[in-house]
């Protein structure tokens, strides 16, 4: 199994629909300071279901939605996976994992907004969504992020303990 | 319960040491403050690295806590592995020769699950199987997909 | 009482929104969050890199916080000099042409404080008027003074 | 004015005694990972009269002491200004601040150590210390230690206006 395709629509710098395929092995991804190496990060974690925009730089999930000269109300991702192995326990050579989060302000909230998660196309919750990944050894814990290299290190030891005990 | 934490732990006590010998080439191990009740007591990191004296974690320095860290995650990976793992500049912290070190090894696991990094360096690029480059204009951010290292040693020059 | 914070507020982000500008090639301000009584809110910095909307100070990358939180130590140390600033490893997040660009402001700084900046970077090496180097063997540091920058490259190439 | 010498004797990985002479201008320190460039750093701040070890990566202040093959029981840090300007308001073309620290373990307490403080080789507080050195306005707020240059950025708003506050 492995991670074939990402797509990023209006998500943080990607301000248009834009396809990045991905083949096994080691891949790296260079740039510029502040050209969008970590949103593209951020919209994996997006998709692995992480709640707290804080993780992903945003003040609220609706900041993950690009903002710049062209002005979008909604963004989206969706990560591909090749399933040939059945790692995801779904008959299916490809699993497609979308999420999108569209404006809809309202009278008395004008931060108001929709959440959408779809497996394979099928309107689907974040449960089975993270259930989904976890059947195939998905999650937060495959990410290290900018930063965060030396966190296991610095982080207090019964913290560090608890990670073994989430493991066994 | 405590049986099952004890058959994780000294899995992924084995791998540590094994990885942080390759990465660092020193002795480190993880210890149990409460080995009678696990769950009542912490985690510790104990390394040293090559010809020093174990000392407390907190005075190594910032590229030592790195390869602590790294081969502490890579161990967790051996034990239950996903097929896919993303580093955001792993090596900021690393001198040449020990990001060449990390780059080697992830080259390595590749061949076992699919590594996603974003790098500034030079030595790690020069390691990759495949490389992404990314740019923005005019607050758009684009890809230049599958360059190959003579290309982006353009960018790369520019960037670091 | 408000009136000295102000002054010195006042004067501290004219340097800031200077100093930016010379860095990012962007607008920078500080905002105090309650004008009428600076000491019953936050100071709030708000940046805006070149060819973007100001955003949330969260948003910007490692890089652009780097040169972001640079700029105001800068704007400080305008305001109230000290004979002497010692940075380490400010340049970790930075690409190439951002590590430059900051290489040069130390550099033209420190005609008038002196500047002790240690980095693994051979572009700051390369503005740098004195290089030292340092390595240790069995546990024990030693120095290797006023290196020229050849010298160094055999080191720095193995560094970084 | 400027910093003229660095002298490190058994302080962290300089097990010996180390003197290291700088000139005005822009000097750059560098080597391998763990080779001492932070220790140096820890040196400075060692003078500057910071209490806590933790700000110096030390458990405890005796853990400063150098510890390897030769053992010893004590550090000892001086810092040479050149005071030809006179910034600091002594008649002394050179202002040598010296700090060490010196085991002395007691049988109820053999953590126990004695700290000691010299202006120019005469005993001082370390108040004395911290008021001369602020005549000439050095303080930690010269360093930016290393992992902390984002630390303005990422601070609290009201910590942040703080720092003005104590400018002003
Ligand atoms: N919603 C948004 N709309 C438009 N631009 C955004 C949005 N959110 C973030 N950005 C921009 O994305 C940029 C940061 O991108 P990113 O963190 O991916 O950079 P990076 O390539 O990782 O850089 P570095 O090497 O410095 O870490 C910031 O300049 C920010 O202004
Ligand atoms: N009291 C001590 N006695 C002996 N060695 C010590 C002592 N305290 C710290 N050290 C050693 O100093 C080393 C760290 O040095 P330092 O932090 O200065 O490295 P550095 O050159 O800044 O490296 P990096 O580039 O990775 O940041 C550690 O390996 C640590 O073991
Ligand atoms: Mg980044
Ligand atoms: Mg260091």
């Amino acid at each position: 199994m492995y991670l074939k395709e990402i797509v990023l629509e209006n998500f943080k710098s990607f301000g248009n629909r834009i396809r990045i395929p991905f083949l096994p092995g080691f891949t790296v991804i260079t740039g510029p300071n502040g050209s969008g190496k970590s949103n593209i990060i951020d919209a994996i974690l997006f998709i692995l279901g992480v709640r707290s925009p804080k993780m992903m730089r945003a003040g609220k999930l609706t900041d993950l939605i690009y903002k710049g000269a062209k002005e979008a109300n909604y963004c989206k991702v969706s990560l591909i996976f090749d399933n040939s192995s059945r790692e995801i326990p779904i008959n299916s050579d490809e699993i497609i994992l979308t999420r999108k989060i569209r404006m809809a302000p309202l009278p008395n909230n004008p931060d108001n907004y929709y959440s959408y998660f779809y497996i394979n196309g099928k309107s689907a919750s974040l449960n089975e969504f993270v259930e989904l990944l976890s059947s195939a050894n998905i999650s937060p814990n495959c990410i290290v992020q900018q930063g965060d290299v030396t966190a296991i290190v610095e982080m207090g030891d019964v913290q560090r303990r608890k990670i073994i005990d989430e493991i066994a | 319960k405590i049986e099952t934490f004890y058959r994780v732990f000294e899995s992924i006590n084995e791998n540590f040491k094994k990885i942080y010998k390759e990465l660092a080439d020193g002795e480190g191990e993880l210890i149990l403050e409460n080995p009678e009740n696990p769950f009542e007591g912490g985690l510790m990191i104990k390394v040293r690295p090559s010809g020093k004296r174990a000392l407390h974690l907190n005075a190594l320095s910032g590229g030592e806590k790195s390869l602590a860290s790294l081969a502490f995650i890579f161990a967790l990976q051996a034990y239950e592995p996903s097929p896919f793992y993303v580093l955001d500049e792993i090596d900021m912290f690393l001198d040449e020769k020990n990001a060449e070190k990390v780059a080697k090894v992830i080259s390595e696991k590749a061949k076992e699950a699919q590594f996603i990094v974003v790098s500034l360096r030079r030595i790690t690029l020069k390691h990759a199987h495949h490389i992404y480059g990314v740019t923005i204009n005019k607050g758009i951010s684009t890809l230049i997909g599958n360059v190959n290292l003579q290309e982006v040693e353009k960018i790369v020059d520019k960037i670091r």
